[in-house]
């Protein structure tokens, strides 16, 4: 099954 | 100082409503080109970019790039004594401790005034890279919220599938499952509902129903949604309002 990923793991902070 | 005159004011009620339950307290950036917010949820899944721009405003003046740190449940509740009809100006002085709401009514015989107290957020904001989507579906946006309601019946994720015939939306769970197929059909008399789409490439993404679903409390605010993907990076959901935009980005799931 598809597991979540982190929005973190594609957008950097600033 | 911010000064920013809504005619609308049942636009601002509506950004609330929109956002709320994904976040809880965000800071509004108030510059010269209006008031923005950019905010993650807490689970780092799904992020909220909002822009009022200053022509949404009339008068809108901002001398100082000023941060509102907010708390959405309070502003949101603040609003609930705003009229639908009401004329909404929002002002803010440089210490930026309180935000003042002034709501008018249209006989301009009944003005409510109310001070949010604001509160200091350390947000960090992330930068967004600049993609070239590989699909990007435009739609009805009450279409796009129905899908996501029906589809949450059987399911917590949702299968979206773009081909240049049309945009699939499939679930499956333990009591079966479920598909959804709108096909490209730009010809239709009502352009408000017809779904476009412009493909790169073939794509199939899996998210998560739960925010999707959130995303479609800005149904609201614009008749129409695109939906932008490529494999493996975050969907784009986007609602375009007359002076500004509210946009969505949810993380995908992916196979192990």
């Amino acid at each position: 099954t598809p597991v979540q990923k982190s929005l973190l793991s594609f957008f950097k902070p600033k | 100082m911010l000064e920013a005159r809504l005619q609308t004011g049942a636009l601002l009620k509506k950004v609330l409503e929109a956002i709320k339950e994904l976040i809880t307290d965000a800071n509004f950036d108030c510059s010269d080109n209006g008031i923005a917010l950019q905010a993650m949820d807490n689970s780092h899944v799904a992020l909220v970019a909002l822009l009022l721009r200053h022509d949404g405003f009339e008068p809108y003046r901002c001398d100082r790039s000023l941060a509102l740190g907010v708390n959405l449940v309070s502003l949101s509740k603040v609003l609930r004594c705003a009229g639908n009809d009401d004329i909404i100006t929002l002002k803010a002085d440089d210490t930026a401790d309180v935000l003042s709401l002034t709501f008018e009514n249209t006989d301009n015989d009944r003005i409510s005034e109310y001070e949010l107290k604001l509160m200091d957020i350390d947000s960090e904001h992330l930068g967004i890279p600049d993609t070239t989507y590989e699909a990007v579906v435009q739609m009805s946006s009450a279409e796009f919220a129905r899908i996501c309601k029906d589809l949450q019946v059987l399911s917590d994720s949702v299968q979206i599938d773009v081909t240049k015939e049309g945009v699939k939306f499939g679930a499956k769970g333990e009591l079966g499952s479920g598909a959804v197929t709108l096909k490209q059909n730009g010809n239709v008399d009502k352009e408000e509902e017809a779904t476009l789409i412009e493909l790169q490439q073939n794509v199939s993404l899996n998210f998560s129903l739960k925010y999707l679903v959130n995303f479609t409390k800005a149904t609201p605010l614009a008749s129409r949604v695109s939906l932008s993907m490529s494999s493996e990076v975050p969907l784009l959901v986007e609602y375009k309002m007359e002076a500004g935009y509210i946009r969505y980005y949810l993380a995908p799931k992916i196979g192990e």
